[in-house]
């Protein structure tokens, strides 16, 4: 406020970025946009299924789980975005043209092993590390 | 077009892949695993002793890695032999990216025919992908209780590399592992080949296979049989193997398509 001194600015604290959000989400909410956030969605991969018996050994298939959904305002807080996410997606909101929504992407990745004949007969097990999504987010 | 399995993966909903979907899916899934094409592998029963063994493995990992509840989608087959998995082999599969079984080349009828008192081994290590060094390597061989021998009879078994095998001359062998055994004696003999992996690996032109050799307690060699050392037409879960242990010593990138 351009009445009030330099001195009770300086004891006022300063609002941040959630706070900013928080605003605007609370704006947002009346616009009617969707609300189906990032969230981990399930996919299993059956190598069952894709008639792999003869050479895979284990397992039968994984379940991969893939990330899916809005990265938009309002950013609930089961989105997990990173402050960064926050940013982007301000900014987006002020220029949705030529900035783009944060990504609904992988936060927490686990490894599977998997054992399998080659072309020889030999056993190879293999660990892949960062194949099944534990958790997705906002980036 | 939709099916709800009623098995362990009940929670997912499943759609049938059209074939094109499932060509599709295939090549990604490949791609994901590194794999340039699918394997065809001419024997492919999970009842060998190698398959086996890296079997075991397998659940050993799987067991700490894998979130409660996934347990059930490990395959369980009958251990005849166990246990298979050494303290030592658990060690070695920590540090490790990858473990392979190689199966023995050597058609073991003819070598029988061939060689009496030594047993000839080979393994066919070209097809290792680049970027994999090996820190640990075992030959493996099953020895059989037997009852026609003194229970306190003592055999010494070798280990050697094939380092020359001149034509019309003696082939020149090199020590790697010796182990006492006692007739009584029953399981799976373990030798340490990892010295020999890695020149065979930088040199596979020096890969002429390994020897074995089976002395009585005199000092005379013997028949591997004798010793209750099982290759050839033994049973298929107890015939002998190579396992190495790999670890990746550079960061490896997908090929772009």
């Amino acid at each position: 406020s351009a009445h009030k001194g330099r001195q009770s600015n300086r004891s006022k604290p300063q609002r941040t970025v959630q706070d900013a959000l928080k605003a605007v989400e609370a704006a947002t909410d009346n616009l009617g946009i969707s609300k189906e956030g990032c969230k981990k969605h399930e996919l299993y991969v059956s190598f069952r299924d894709l008639g792999w018996q003869d050479w895979i050994i284990a397992p039968e298939g994984y379940a991969a789980y893939y990330c899916e959904g809005e990265c938009a305002f309002p950013l609930n807080s089961y989105m997990n975005a990173t402050n960064h996410a926050i940013v982007q997606t301000l900014v987006h909101f002020i220029n949705p043209d030529t900035v783009p929504k944060p990504c609904c992407a992988p936060t927490q990745l686990h490894g599977i092993s998997v054992l399998y004949f080659d072309d020889s007969s030999n056993v190879i097990l293999k660990k892949y590390r960062n194949m099944v999504v534990r958790a997705c987010g906002c980036h | 077009n939709f099916s709800v399995d009623n098995d362990v993966r009940s929670s997912f909903i499943q759609r049938r892949l059209r074939s094109q979907e499932r060509r599709e899916m295939q090549r990604e899934i490949l791609s994901i695993l590194g794999l340039p094409h699918r394997p065809r592998p001419h024997v492919h029963t999970k009842h060998n002793a190698a398959p086996m063994f890296m079997l075991d493995l397998y659940n050993t990992i799987s067991t700490d890695a894998e979130p409660p509840g996934y347990s059930y989608y490990k395959p369980v087959l009958p251990t005849q032999v166990s246990p298979m998995v050494t303290p030592q082999d658990s060690r070695f599969l920590d540090d490790a990216d990858m473990v392979m079984s190689f199966v023995n080349l050597v058609d073991q009828d003819q070598d029988l025919l061939y060689q009496q008192h030594r047993r000839e081994f080979r393994f066919d290590l070209s097809r290792i992908p680049e970027g994999e060094a090996v820190t640990a390597a075992e030959f493996r061989i099953y020895k059989d209780f037997i009852q026609e021998r003194y229970e306190n009879e003592t055999f010494k078994v070798s280990i050697y590399q094939v380092l020359q095998e001149p034509p019309n001359s003696e082939v020149e062998l090199l020590l790697l592992d010796q182990r006492e055994v006692w007739a009584a004696e029953e399981g799976w003999l373990v030798f340490d080949v990892t010295d020999t992996s890695n020149v065979w690996l930088v040199n596979p032109e020096q890969n002429l296979g390994l020897h074995l050799v089976l002395e009585d307690s005199n000092g005379q060699t013997r028949n591997s049989r004798l010793g209750g050392l099982v290759s050839g037409s033994g049973p298929q879960d107890k015939q002998p193997f190579m396992v190495v242990f790999f670890k990746a010593n550079e960061v490896r990138f997908r090929s772009i398509r």
